[in-house]
């Protein structure tokens, strides 16, 4: 894939829950140390992810695909509902043993609208914004036993807005308040999502490194007589985050994929 | 040539930013647009060793050598798109995104992107309403030849020309809307398929947020190209 950071490992597919955040009775502290939800209490439910709120209920059939005919208009609005309807708890575990002078990092890649964090116990306030990545050093709080628990309450847009009768592009506007998608108050050619796309949009992963790790790094070409003479300029942010001075040795290698898997060196 | 090593010391719990010499190639393989050439990507590793641990990280990408330019062009007063110096007649598909409930997938990406490049298209326009693409969406644009006009979250209709006018100074927080710019821009800038940041869509982006955006997308004076055939247009 396009871009790899090594020792990323990504947490999707099957291993996640999701229940109704009214439904729960445990706090995220309760739910990552003393009472685990299991797949088969009610109210848990297998839940995806990456995927919004809408896409679990979907899955598992709590609601019609709103897809197909006039089923959108069996899911109850946000407006009408309100937002703790839709302000969902995510579940999962994990497994990272951690040596030394290792640290640990869990990376969301897109949350809509705002989330808290809960990792044994431990919370973490994740801010607003549906266009931003979110990265929490969690090396100190990881279970020496290696097996943790992650809980994530996740809270739609502040300003869902209301959908007039009549429709229309973009409904009554208010999504515009916040920075997230606007689609989803329905256009011309598109119904209103009733979540507002809220949820774990996008990827989510805990990624170990040793006491330096690379960010970001940022790659640019320039040329000169015709193309012919091209150089490549390599820049990236270093973080090191030892109680010592690292002696590192920093390399760029630049390979010409040939064929899948055939590299020119 | 294409292998660089630099030793260097990082203070204690700190933060640095490091660029390397720049590494030269003769004739590289260029990245062109689909039906203009061959994608050619090249995989960059950069990896970091530390004294006494051994390897700490490292990150790869898929890279592609191209220049990419566009202007408004005052005889049609159209957007005139160049890539490697060569004009590029822009055949275009818009792009709101995947799935209405965000059911993303490498697998759906990437069969909808060679379904726009065996459409003998060359670009595809994310529309400000829908999402900043995800980087398989990006891949799989590098790996088609598909340019990419990416728009900011700013709509005409949501944003102070819609009935009724609402929002005319764009989002509630600004701050937020530009850390949320800048971080998507370094998640997607390496990708060759990138063509263009756009503010949004039929409408200009509120004053400040729009003249924070042109500063930050300036193009760094080092990068800064100038061939005797073609001016760099900036």
């Amino acid at each position: 894939m396009a871009e790899e950071h090594h020792r990323k490992t990504t947490l999707d597919g099957g291993s996640w829950l999701a229940a109704r955040s009214t439904e729960v009775k445990f706090t995220g502290t309760q739910l990552t140390t003393t009472h685990p939800p299991t797949s088969s209490t009610s109210p848990w439910i297998q839940a995806v992810v990456p995927g919004t709120v809408l896409a679990t209920l979907v899955k598992n059939k709590v609601v019609p695909d709103p897809f197909y005919g006039l089923q959108n208009e069996a899911i109850i609005d946000i407006a009408d509902s309100g937002r703790e309807f839709y302000t969902f708890w995510f579940f999962t575990t994990f497994h990272c043993n951690l040596s030394t002078n290792q640290y640990c990092d869990l990376n969301f890649r897109g949350i809509n609208y705002s989330a808290d964090v809960y990792l044994n116990g431990h919370k973490t306030v994740l801010p607003k914004g549906m266009f931003r990545r979110h990265s929490i050093d969690v090396t100190d709080i990881l279970h020496p036993d290696g097996n943790n628990l992650l809980a994530v309450l996740v809270h739609p847009p502040d300003h869902p807005g209301t959908i007039p009768p009549e429709g229309g592009q973009g409904g009554d506007h208010e999504i515009g308040k916040d920075v997230t998608t606007q689609y989803v108050e329905g256009w011309d050619w598109m119904t209103p999502i009733r979540d507002r796309n809220t949820g774990i949009w996008d990827e989510v992963s805990i990624s170990v490194t040793g006491p330096v790790k690379i960010i970001d790094p940022h790659l640019v070409s320039s040329f000169f007589d015709n193309y012919e003479r091209a150089y490549l300029h390599t820049t990236t942010e270093l973080e090191n985050r030892s109680s010592w001075t690292a002696e590192c040795s920093l390399t760029v290698q630049v390979t010409m994929e040939l064929e899948d898997s055939i590299c020119l060196v | 040539e294409h292998l660089q090593t630099r030793n260097l010391s990082i203070p204690a719990k700190s933060r640095v930013q490091y660029t390397f010499p720049e590494l030269f190639f003769y004739k590289p393989n260029l990245w062109w647009p689909n039906g203009m050439g061959k994608q050619s990507l090249y995989n960059v590793v950069i990896s970091i060793d530390v004294k006494e641990f051994g390897e700490s990280d490292s990150w790869s990408h898929l890279f592609g050598f191209r220049k990419i330019e566009s202007h408004i062009d005052d005889a049609t007063g159209g957007r005139l798109f160049k890539v490697n110096g060569e004009p590029v007649f822009i055949r275009g598909g818009n792009w709101i995104l995947s799935d209405g409930l965000l059911r993303l997938s490498k697998k759906r990406y990437n069969t909808d992107i060679k379904f726009h490049a065996d459409m003998n298209f060359n670009m595809i326009r994310c529309w400000g309403g829908g999402l900043a693409e995800r980087p398989e969406f990006y891949h799989y644009c590098d790996y088609y030849g598909i340019l990419v006009w990416q728009e900011f979250w700013i709509t005409g209709d949501v944003d102070g020309r819609g009935v009724p006018i609402s929002n005319p100074k764009g989002p509630l927080d600004h701050d937020l809307f530009l850390f949320c710019a800048r971080d998507t821009v370094k998640l997607l800038r390496n990708h060759p398929s990138l063509a263009l940041w756009v503010g949004g869509n039929e409408q200009t982006p509120p004053d400040d947020i729009n003249a924070a955006l042109k500063i930050d997308l300036r193009l760094h004076p080092d990068f800064e190209s100038v061939d005797e055939n073609t001016k760099s247009m900036g």
